[in-house]
């Protein structure tokens, strides 16, 4: 119970948030107790799920500098069964604030172990920035496995074995346990060849780790950001929905047998 | 002669590298001699200008960190008047590295001056990772000007007044010349609304800093970096390449008027 994701890529634009709040959204559907970190600057997961910028006091910066006990910066999102600690710019300055001290990996770590007693959730997704810095490094050393959307385009697969070189550098010297928990196909567009080409690319040199759902492109998993609330909520019937959707119970049967 | 150009968006994805790419290719078209400074970890401007990564011993971590002269970084692109220092992984380093010094938002400022006195370039373009950590403030540091890709998307206009802020407080403490050029749209759909309405609110409340070229989505665009040649070679006829070359003109217009 309570397994830890972080979902990482140090490339921007892949996907992540969408992915992040998507899933998770899926997954509190099914009735699953989930619990949604924001630990991006900017805040995209926070702005999501319909939290005002104004609104964001306590957030994960008040947990990762250990001004605020994690459990006290844990809020209820719209979603049931969803949970989710916000982020504001404030995370900029963790990335200086941290650097000298020994521990600067494990503040993430530590206050979600301090969680675990309390076996609330049955997931915790952590959104990532498009960096290789401390924050993304406390989500790996806090995290059980890590979740990497991969978009269907060339730059997206040229990054792909920098982060798998990130992933067992961490492995190495701050988690051991950590695990790859799979690979997402996002923003596939049937239109064009060489999103076909990044997927069998990507499936030929990944095999199995690469999840059989993939996330097509669809304009209307871009406009729900634009109204605070999911993809799934904003338009269940549309394919971003549907995939997503699917992902939550691929996400689910892998869980089962793993 | 030899203005500095920082093309920087701490929001992933947007479009900073190709824009980098595509503009530097379409001034250096019309006869301006250009240098494309890749600041990026990800090496994605490196790669879209076809330079293997086995072939990056001499890149900009080397000439941040001081080991190397700039002049000794330059090499030629396969396009003619357009040369580039490349970047490799290391420069992932630098944001640990430098983080103690007092200099070390000046280390690219003080490179780039120590060619001004040569006059070999019209324009330097530097093209940026998704953060806003030392490499951007680097960038920011060198720049008289900031060129801001802003993807048609919802996420990517809330981050904007984010980067903004930043730009002041880098005016305020490390470079006070620097101006705002201009705000790039890119990736406009012009199938869906969202689109439109980003593009409005954009104009709206930035008015004339908003260039009138708008970049569309292409796919042709995104398959050019797996042949390393700028879109711009790859399929000059297509919608995006030829944005990018009014995109270029429109730059030229507003640098001899400035
Ligand atoms: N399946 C999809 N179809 C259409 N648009 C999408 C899809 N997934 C994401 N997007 C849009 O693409 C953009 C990038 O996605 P997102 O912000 O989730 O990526 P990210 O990896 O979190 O970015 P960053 O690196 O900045 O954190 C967003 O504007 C988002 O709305
Ligand atoms: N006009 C366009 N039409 C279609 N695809 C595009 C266009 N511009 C960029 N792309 C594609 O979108 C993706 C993101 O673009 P790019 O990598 O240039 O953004 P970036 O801001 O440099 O990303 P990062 O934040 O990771 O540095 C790339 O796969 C690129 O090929
Ligand atoms: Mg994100
Ligand atoms: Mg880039």
């Amino acid at each position: 119970k309570q397994k830890v994701f972080a979902v990482a890529n140090q490339k921007g634009g892949v996907g992540k948030t969408t992915t992040a709040i998507n899933l998770a959204t899926g997954l509190a559907a099914v009735g699953l107790k989930i619990l949604l970190i924001d630990l991006d600057p900017q805040g995209n997961a926070s702005t999501g799920l319909g939290i005002e910028k104004s609104d964001r006091s306590i957030n994960s910066y008040s947990v990762i500098s250990g001004e605020t006990n994690i459990s006290d910066a844990i809020r209820k999102s719209k979603i049931p069964n969803l949970d989710i600690i916000v982020a504001t710019v404030d995370l900029l300055g963790a990335e200086i604030e941290l650097i000298d001290q020994d521990q600067r990996g494990y503040k993430l770590d530590k206050q979600i172990k301090s969680l675990k007693k309390q076996l609330k959730y049955d997931f915790i997704l952590i959104d990532c920035p498009p960096a290789l810095g401390i924050l993304t490094l406390n989500a790996l050393t806090a995290a059980d496995s890590v979740l990497v959307p991969l978009q269907c385009e060339f730059f997206a697969l040229e990054g792909l074995s920098q982060l798998m070189k990130t992933v067992e550098m961490v492995k190495l010297s701050f988690n051991p346990s950590l695990k790859l928990e799979g690979i997402i196909l996002t923003m596939f567009d049937k239109r064009n060849n060489l999103s076909e080409q990044v997927a069998d690319d990507a499936r030929k040199n990944l095999g199995a780790t690469v999840f059989d759902t993939v996330i097509p492109r669809n304009v209307r998993v871009s406009e729900a950001p634009s109204h605070g609330i999911p993809a799934l909520l904003y338009d269940h019937k549309c394919s971003g929905s549907v995939a997503y959707m699917n992902l939550a119970k691929e996400f689910i049967e892998r869980e089962s047998v793993a």
